[in-house]
């Protein structure tokens, strides 16, 4: 019953295409994210819009939304990214200290942040444990599903940049906006990378002044547009935190890509090692799921070594 | 085979004076949606609808349409509402009072707070199970991120981090404040 949106008659009416390049780029205090115009005839055809992004070591991109679902691909480095999926339980909880050692937390090691964020412990009496929504590891070669709406951050706790390319299904049933990809961040008063593209549209359509208007108003979070007793009374907060919020404080220039001092600590569960076989790397942490529908050799009446599925209920040779 | 299924399909279900909400704080408010699990005719139509009844003061926290635009219907007293762009601009901080109606776009942030002691509006959305996710209380956006994450994201401390994720205790309707109530009063 879902059906994709039709590209708009004559949009893909295409007498060439042309192997496109960025052609905006978004600079920021952790890392740059370039885009792609999406307002590209071939774009606009395809209903989809991209992006890329880079991170720097120790950086984080903050958290946002996206009116379409995504597609990410890593095509280089490795990290931490995260999702809020909507109503979802938090299932990683930290333990109390003396239960630590099954969970890895990771930290790099700056003496001095590390001291502060020891003494604001101590002075709240006892460390308070956090919990939050699952956080995965990804890697060079991972694509990554970002379902419509769904919050999503990542963090790059290694030296080589991650550099992740990023495909906005504009065109997608679940969007029910026009075909321009927006981003909704929840953090920071960064402009949205692809704003400059709806202001050249609504230029295009002779709508100026209002044009002029959003530019004048552009770089904020979806926080940031409420009111501040607004966010005092849902959030139970003092206005300090409101301020941060919004992204108000002076030091807030940093963009949507920020440097973190001191490293990140959150729960997740220790990694697992590669084990190399027969030449080929196979990864230990994959989910059992897939361990299932791996294929296992087995000798065949014939004694030829044949590849058959493992299926569930099935006896078949395997590791526990 | 079609008088078995579309003829006969179940074409109501009232949800303006439900006495079993799906969210309900008897300081703040109750809420009843009809989704497409509710009422299978909405499958076909893609659309569902939700009833709010919000009490005086009393705020339905800051939250998003995940895959639907809506139509917010007032039927009784009026409310203040603000809706927020993906630019972080505010394109709406207004009351809507009984018989207006105010649209708000998909993945727009919107809050709403009672002016009245008792705010009614039926919100139609256009999809059968509309989703929303809640930016402030508890199982909220807020609350899923690591506090690491959060700290760094707003650039405060842990102690400004936790209390973002667990000063509110409610999850979809704040009731007054202790004073607002008792001014109220």
């Amino acid at each position: 019953p879902h059906q994709k949106q039709q590209p708009q008659q004559n949009e893909c009416q295409l007498e060439q295409l042309n192997a496109l390049e960025p052609d905006n780029r978004i600079e920021s205090e952790g890392g740059i994210i370039e885009t792609w115009n999406p307002n590209n005839r071939q774009f606009r055809c395809a209903g989809v819009a991209l992006s890329r992004c880079t991170l720097q070591r120790n950086s984080l991109r903050r958290p946002f939304y996206s009116n379409a679902p995504q597609e990410i691909f890593i095509q280089q480095g490795s990290g931490y990214f995260g999702m809020v999926f909507p109503g979802c339980p938090e299932t990683f909880e930290e333990p109390q200290e003396s239960e630590q050692r099954e969970s890895r937390r990771i930290r790099e090691s700056v003496q001095g942040e590390s001291r502060r964020i020891r003494e604001s412990e101590q002075g709240e009496g006892r460390r308070f444990r956090d919990s939050h929504q699952k956080v995965n590891r990804f890697r060079e070669g991972d694509l990554i599903a970002v379902p419509t709406g769904t919050v999503f951050w990542m963090y790059n706790d290694q030296d080589t940049p991650v550099i992740a390319v990023s495909l906005i299904d504009t065109g997608s049933f679940q969007n029910q906006l026009d075909e321009m990809p927006r981003r909704f961040y929840l953090a920071g008063n960064q402009e949205q990378e692809f704003l400059q593209y709806q202001q050249q549209q609504v230029r295009g359509r002779g709508e100026q002044r209002r044009g002029r208007e959003q530019q004048e108003n552009e770089g904020g979070n979806i926080f940031s547009g409420f009111k501040r007793d607004f966010l005092e009374d849902a959030l139970n907060v003092n206005r300090h935190i409101v301020d941060r919020l919004q992204g108000r404080n002076e030091d807030e220039e940093k963009g949507a890509i920020v440097k973190v001092r001191g490293g990140l600590s959150f729960v997740t569960p220790p990694e697992r090692q590669s084990r190399h076989q027969g030449g080929s790397i196979i990864e230990e942490d994959e989910d059992e799921e897939d361990e299932w529908r791996r294929p296992h050799h087995q000798k065949s009446r014939r004694g030829e070594e044949e590849e058959r599925p493992c299926r569930r209920g099935q006896k078949c040779e395997r590791s526990n | 085979g079609l008088e078995e299924t579309i003829c006969t399909a179940r074409l109501r279900q009232n949800i303006g004076s439900s006495s079993s909400p799906d969210i309900y704080n008897p300081e703040a408010g109750r809420i009843k949606t009809v989704t497409s699990f509710d009422l299978p005719a909405l499958r076909w139509l893609r659309l569902s609808a939700e009833h709010g009844t919000l009490h005086r003061n009393a705020m339905f926290v800051p939250h998003y349409n995940l895959n639907a635009n809506s139509a917010i219907y007032a039927l009784r007293g009026r409310a203040r509402l603000q809706v927020v762009n993906c630019n972080g601009n505010t394109v709406f901080d207004g009351e809507l009072e009984a018989g207006r109606v105010l649209i708000v776009p998909q993945n727009f942030a919107v809050a709403a707070k009672s002016m009245s002691d008792r705010f009614q509006y039926v919100s139609f959305k256009t999809n059968d199970n509309a989703a929303i996710a809640r930016l402030a209380g508890t199982q909220s956006t807020l609350s899923g991120v690591p506090m690491d994450v959060l700290a760094a994201t707003y650039n405060m401390d842990r102690n400004e981090a936790r209390q973002l994720k667990n000063n509110n205790l409610y999850k979809f309707l704040v009731p007054p404040r202790e004073s607002e109530r008792r001014a109220a009063a």
